[in-house]
């Protein structure tokens, strides 16, 4: 199911340099002229176009390695730690840069041009197999790692870069939560090898199926990488707390201005008539149908009054109270 | 697009990661055409607003008017495309990702 991507798993390739690499140059800045960054906007490109998932998967992660001289041997470290838990390997590769054997050149023959009965001495040729070691350790380990995989690679003809299928060991890594792969070069001879210049490092791509991508706010989760509601702002922040709380109805409480101790609902005077609900919230639970048509509570003071005097209870009180005085001041 | 019809319809939403404060870490694209769906599902609702059986249904309810309290369907994306975008994670490493449900292609009352 992985025939769609651009590179089977054990492949030869050739990469223009030239042009993709000011592409991606373009693209990605100056300093990225690497073969990771163009091969990683090809696919880009291609998926783009095509606007399909992938190969049954829907991201590629790229890991540039870290080289360091152990023993006089190339290692190269790969941190693979930014793989996310919701990510479903599907394939990964490794891609390397095979150089081509030095078979004699004219210019590289070891005699006089025009003497022809002079003896030539050819130059010694370039390693014939290279081997390449796999080690898994984790994060802050001290340990060399543990030996994942060994695979040799026989350079071709003439320069060009190569993949080689390394999803057992990447998973196998993964599995055992040991996320720091090295890749030791070994070409087997005496000479220290002597590292690849950066355009020329390899480089892992994995191929993988986020779970969690068809998830609400998954492009934020991975995209938006500043606080939308930053520390001296404090409303929105309160709002998204409001919003996002399991247990709105303490909170409100908490932040309601009036009397606690009254035996009231919390907040009545503050709701407007059309005040909207949050959709978990249904307004026909907080007001069942006879409480519906409430009407404006009067002031603490105001039903104290209530209480005091034996009037019946009406929206204006002081008003009819006052009309009745007058009544009866008239009569009298 | 002040001249476009009010019922529910696409209108058009040019993105640009640079708006969003993205662009530092997404390389490409620059921009891309999200739209978006707005306008009214009012009833009665044509076929052209695409409207569920139960928007349909609950665009009756609202016009008879006997339960109180109804609204009118919203007017919300219907068949939406992904979006591969390629970004540097955390450890500066190009990242491919291909998003779902990042564009608007048809509007409908739901």
């Amino acid at each position: 199911s992985h025939s769609s991507w651009p590179l089977p798993p054990a492949a030869a390739y050739s990469l223009q340099e030239s042009t993709p690499g000011d592409a991606a140059a373009a693209v990605l800045g100056p300093g990225a002229r690497d073969m990771v960054a163009v091969h990683m906007l090809q696919l880009y490109e291609k998926y783009s176009r095509r606007g399909v998932q992938p190969g049954g998967g829907n991201t590629v992660r790229s890991f540039r390695a870290r080289l360091e001289v152990v023993d006089q041997k190339a290692v190269y470290l790969f941190n693979l730690s930014s793989i996310q838990n919701s990510e479903m390997i599907l394939t990964a590769t490794f891609h390397f840069y095979s150089e081509p054997p030095r078979w004699p050149r004219a210019r590289d023959v070891l005699c006089k041009p025009r003497a022809k009965s002079a003896p030539c001495r050819l130059p010694p040729p370039g390693p014939a197999r290279l081997h390449v070691l796999f080690r898994s350790l984790a994060q802050n380990a001290a340990t060399q790692g543990l030996l994942r995989g060994a695979m040799a690679l026989v350079p071709p003809p003439r320069g060009l870069w190569q993949a080689k299928d390394i999803s057992a060991i990447v998973k196998a890594a993964r599995r055992d939560g040991e996320l720091l792969l090295s890749a030791q070069l070994d070409s087997g001879e005496r000479d220290p090898w002597v590292p690849r210049p950066t355009l020329h490092a390899p480089y892992i791509l994995v191929y993988a199926n986020d779970l969690a991508i068809s998830e609400p706010n998954s492009v934020a989760v991975t995209l938006q990488r500043y606080d939308p509601f930053p520390a001296g702002d404090p409303a929105p922040r309160a709002a998204a707390t409001r919003n996002s709380s399991a247990d709105p109805r303490v909170r409100r409480a908490a932040q309601a201005s009036g009397p606690l101790q009254d035996n009231e609902l919390p907040g009545l005077d503050e709701l407007p008539a059309r005040m909207p609900l949050a959709p978990h919230f249904h307004k026909q639970e907080l007001w069942p149908g006879p409480f519906r048509a409430l009407k404006p509570r009067p002031a603490r003071k105001e039903r104290k009054r209530k209480g005091q005097d034996s009037f019946p209870s009406t929206a204006s009180q002081v008003l009819d109270f006052d009309e009745k005085t007058m009544q009866k001041a008239r009569r009298r | 697009q002040w001249d476009e019809p009010r019922v529910c319809a696409r209108r058009y939403l040019k993105v640009d990661f640079a708006d969003i404060g993205w662009n530092e870490w997404v390389i490409s694209p620059k921009s891309f055409d999200a739209y978006y769906c707005a306008g009214a599902c009012e009833f009665p609702m044509p076929k052209i607003v695409r409207p569920s059986n139960h928007a349909t249904i609950q665009s009756i309810v609202r016009a008879v008017g006997i339960i109180p309290g109804i609204p009118e369907p919203c007017c919300v994306p219907d068949k939406m495309n992904s979006l591969g975008v390629l970004f540097l994670d955390e450890n500066r490493n190009v990242v491919l990702k291909v998003y779902p449900n990042m564009s608007v292609e048809t509007c409908g009352c739901r």
